[in-house]
């Protein structure tokens, strides 16, 4: 038997809105210490590596570890039938074909529950080495998302480079060019409002911006983010999700052959 | 120019 409660079930929504668009379909780890998923999207070209922790669940049971392959598409369309304050609960029987998600409003006066066939996904599963990297930039998540957007109008890559001064975003193309730049911020009152580099090198990569614009679908998950750089390595964008895990996107960079 | 390049390079397959 597998089931894990969520009182703030939004998270669950959330999490489907940030993989959706790029994940067609992905398979549910399910062990005694949580949920991970790991996909990489149709291309090949970036991963996403999700964990949600047991102890992050209110109530979390899986005695017997199971994958569940899903349909992200109707899996998302399930999760909009959820109301932002409802408690979601996912359950499965061992060895089971389906999973049933039921939602429960804060009254307990609606319960709805759907039940969603699993699917068999053979994915290649790719193992992900432990990195120091050479840049570690923290900044609002929002302010990431927002210079994602703007730079995308210009280009279809993007040009991040990381000083101990600042980190610089740039994208060229027919129209011109564009950069920004933000400083570390000197003094931190709120931290999630801070923009924090950690830099043992400088490092300079070219990202396409189409996934970086993906990668943002998670930014209502957190108000941070945090992008990891070294060079000629993936970049990765990690979401923090409060008292439950969090979610990573790997994406390859471009580069000279 | 650069080019894209796929994640699997960077990764071990499991």
């Amino acid at each position: 038997m597998f089931e894990a409660r969520l009182l703030r079930g939004s998270i669950l929504k959330k999490v489907l809105e940030a993989i959706k668009d790029l994940l067609t379909q992905a398979t549910f780890d399910c062990d005694d210490s949580g949920i991970q998923l790991q996909a990489m999207d149709n291309s090949h070209v970036s991963l996403v590596s999700l964990q949600l922790r047991a102890d992050g669940f209110d109530k979390y049971r899986c005695d017997r570890n199971i994958s569940m392959g899903m349909n992200l598409n109707s899996v998302a369309k399930i999760l909009k039938c959820a109301g932002d304050k409802d408690t979601v609960t996912m359950k499965a029987q061992d060895n089971a074909d389906t999973v049933t998600f039921v939602f429960e409003s804060p009254n307990q006066e609606k319960v709805s529950d759907y039940e969603m066939k699993l699917m068999n996904l053979d994915l290649e599963h790719l193992g992900i080495p432990e990195t120091e990297y050479s840049c570690t930039i923290r900044m609002p998540s929002a302010e990431f998302a927002r210079i994602c957007r703007d730079l995308s109008q210009f280009g279809d890559s993007m040009v991040i480079a990381c000083t101990k001064e600042g980190v610089k975003f740039s994208a060229t193309g027919e129209i011109g060019s564009a950069n920004i730049k933000l400083a570390q911020t000197a003094s931190v009152d709120k931290e999630e409002e801070a923009v924090i580099i950690e830099m043992d090198e400088p490092v300079t990569l070219t990202f396409a911006c189409q996934y970086l614009n993906y990668f943002t679908k998670a930014t209502s998950l957190s108000p941070q983010v945090q992008l990891s750089m070294s060079a000629d390595v993936p970049l990765v964008v990690e979401y923090r999700i409060q008292d439950i895990g969090h979610i990573r996107y790997y994406l390859a960079p471009k580069i000279e052959d | 120019s650069k080019n894209q390049k796929g994640i699997v390079g960077f990764f071990n397959k499991q």
